[in-house]
């Protein structure tokens, strides 16, 4: 029993099989799956003719893969009809039933496809036996293709010809449709498009300036900000006073200006270099903790402190920018590292800089297999 | 899994499964450290909401109880802004666990990659996942071989178009190992040559109906693409920065 029952049925836990799908039909809903939201009619009724309870179910089913492949053929015009009217049957507002296809319409599906699909080794959905629907005339309603009908799905292009071909052919560089419509008028402009000026790729206007690059060379995200000499540019290009980046505390609307605040110098110790008002700090080892340590390693990912040591400055150094320790950093409790030190006004006492080496947390490794003796 | 084999327990201690009621298992995880785990963001549609979930570790057979089984809610459920459900891409999720779980020898995290390590075409890695079998869903935990292919080769595959630089294709031209349904959001891992680390290089997406006799690849969210934007998460929301 592989769902619970539809609503209809009053049931939310295990199914009952004698009426999960044969005496118990749910309510008309509006039709969802995208692959059928062209029909002349706009909602359905669960369970369907194929079995399924739901268009959820419906929508990741082998059938709603295998009809829009099967429609790219061009082996029957009204085939993808066809599949929505067993995917989503139509609901009939008033008695809240579901109108099954006519046969002739399941015949003629039939007739045209199923040998395509022996081709490739595949069968006709074995749940949509033409026999199970209505006789076109008879004294029950049933739906036939009129004028109305898309050949085509919203996921499919349609070829001048008017053949199907998948959506996402759609100027993709290859041939698809037999008249070659699908390449025609595919510049970026024609499609709605934005050209990277480095490359012939195009992105969404809504991608130009969001924040993540899409052209090669990453020129849409380039020239997007206008911020002051005393302003840096978020990632989504927002500005924020250079006083306020990397302060612990989020100004940018994507948080940007927090990110990378706190970095250990590779090649130089190991020391700890605070990124403050854009200008980079060493960090003054004057009340430096353990804690302070745990933390610094613990905002980088990398596990714990292994090994802390406090630096001094050369003689002949450079003249250094330090930050401090605040005097009230433990009652900030949860900030990031950045946010715990502050500028002032005199230089390091001790002259003293603080270089922590963290373990990097263990990941990534199996547990040995047992030996068994024989 | 299909065409996989039975894990033995304990051998893949990063994979979760993310269970929502009524239907228990929906999607695999990954855990990537104590508090913090990966999935793909298709498993959330329609189900957006972190307290319907929990993350469960620690198990191979998906009813049996187990000592080893460690269980935690959701805290937070942050899918990718620019996740497509139209073409599957950026199809990829962080989520934070309620409570840290115990690293023990059947529940560890597994390493990210390294920024821009990716993968070497034709070199073969494993995926696992409590997914579709092609006749039946399984209790324990598969585990499948699959080669790497190159993303030309998988463009070919598929479509140009289809397959984008947040993806990865692995598997075989006759499908004969590949992930399917209820996989999602598991791991494919690759060990390194020098010592036994194993690396998370993709995390189940998409593919052919898995269960049909189309053929060819799956395809995996690339980790590598996502790995400064996973830091960025976990960072942010770790810390009080508002």
């Amino acid at each position: 029993c592989v769902s619970s029952c539809p609503p209809a049925c009053g049931a939310q836990g295990p199914c009952d099989p004698r009426n999960s799908t044969t005496n118990c039909t749910g309510r008309c809903e509006p039709i969802t799956l995208e692959l059928c939201m062209n029909l002349p009619y706009n909602s359905t009724s669960f369970p369907n003719y194929l079995g399924h309870q739901s268009q959820r179910e419906s929508s990741v089913s082998w059938e709603s893969s295998l009809f829009p492949a099967l429609v790219q053929t061009n082996c029957y015009t009204y085939l993808m009809f066809f599949a929505c009217t067993i995917l989503v049957p139509k609901c009939d507002s008033v008695t809240q039933q579901r109108v099954p296809p006519c046969r002739s319409l399941c015949l003629s599906s039939k007739q045209h496809c199923e040998s395509v699909l022996g081709m490739v080794g595949l069968q006709w959905p074995e749940e949509s036996h033409c026999s199970q629907f209505p006789e076109e005339g008879s004294n029950v309603t049933c739906l036939l293709p009129d004028p109305d009908v898309h050949e085509c799905s919203p996921s499919h292009f349609k070829c001048r010809s008017g053949r199907c071909v998948l959506a996402y052919k759609h100027c993709d560089g290859h041939t698809d449709c037999d008249d070659h419509s699908d390449e025609d008028n595919c510049g970026c402009v024609e499609r709605g498009l934005w050209a990277c000026p480095s490359s012939r790729v195009c992105i969404k206007p809504s991608m130009i300036c969001d924040g993540f690059p899409d052209c090669p060379l990453l020129e849409d995200e380039r020239n997007c900000s206008m911020c002051s000499d005393n302003e840096l540019a978020c990632n989504n290009h927002e500005c924020v006073h250079r006083t306020l980046w990397c302060d612990g505390r989020k100004h940018c609307s994507d948080s940007s200006d927090e990110w990378d605040c706190v970095s250990l110098s590779p090649g130089e110790g190991s020391l700890l270099t605070v990124f403050r008002t854009a200008v980079h700090y060493q960090v003054c080892a004057d009340e430096w903790t353990p804690e302070l340590s745990a933390l610094t390693c613990s905002q980088l990912g990398l596990g714990a402190p292994v090994a802390v040591e406090m630096v001094p400055d050369p003689p002949g150094a450079p003249r250094r920018r330090w930050l401090h320790v605040h005097p009230e950093w433990s009652q900030r409790n949860g900030s990031a590292l950045q946010g715990l030190l502050e500028k002032r006004g005199h230089s390091c006492h001790s002259r003293r800089r603080v270089s922590v080496v963290c373990s990097s947390e263990d990941c990534g490794r199996r547990p040995a297999g047992r030996v068994y003796k024989r | 899994v299909l065409g996989g084999r039975v894990s033995r327990p304990g051998r893949w201690p990063w994979q979760c499964s993310l269970q929502s009621e009524p239907s228990g298992h929906i999607c695999g995880c990954v855990l990537i450290s104590p508090r913090w785990a990966l999935t793909v963001a298709h498993c959330f549609e329609g189900r957006e909401s972190a307290d319907q979930w929990k993350v469960v570790l620690g198990i191979t057979n998906l009813d049996h109880p187990s000592p080893h089984r460690q269980s935690s809610g959701v805290t937070r459920i942050i899918a990718h802004p620019r996740y497509s459900r139209a073409v599957v891409d950026y199809d990829i999720s962080v989520v934070q666990l309620a409570r840290a779980v115990q690293v023990t020898s059947y529940v560890q995290p597994v390493c990210l990659p390294r920024p821009g390590q990716l993968p070497i075409p034709d070199t073969y890695c494993y995926i696992t996942g409590w997914g579709h079998m092609g006749n039946r869903m399984p209790f324990k935990l598969q585990e499948g071989e699959v080669r790497i292919i190159s993303l030309p080769q998988c463009q070919a595959y598929f479509d140009t178009k289809t397959i984008t630089s947040r993806m990865l294709c692995a598997g075989y031209e006759a499908g004969t190992v590949d992930s399917c349904m209820g996989d999602s959001g598991g791991p494919l891992v690759c060990e390194e040559p020098s010592g036994g680390r194993w690396r998370l290089f993709g995390l189940t997406s998409w593919g052919s109906v898995c269960f049909s006799k189309v053929l060819g690849p799956g395809v995996y969210s690339n980790v590598t693409h996502f790995t400064q934007w996973i830091h960025r998460q976990i960072y942010l929301h770790s810390f009080q920065l508002n």
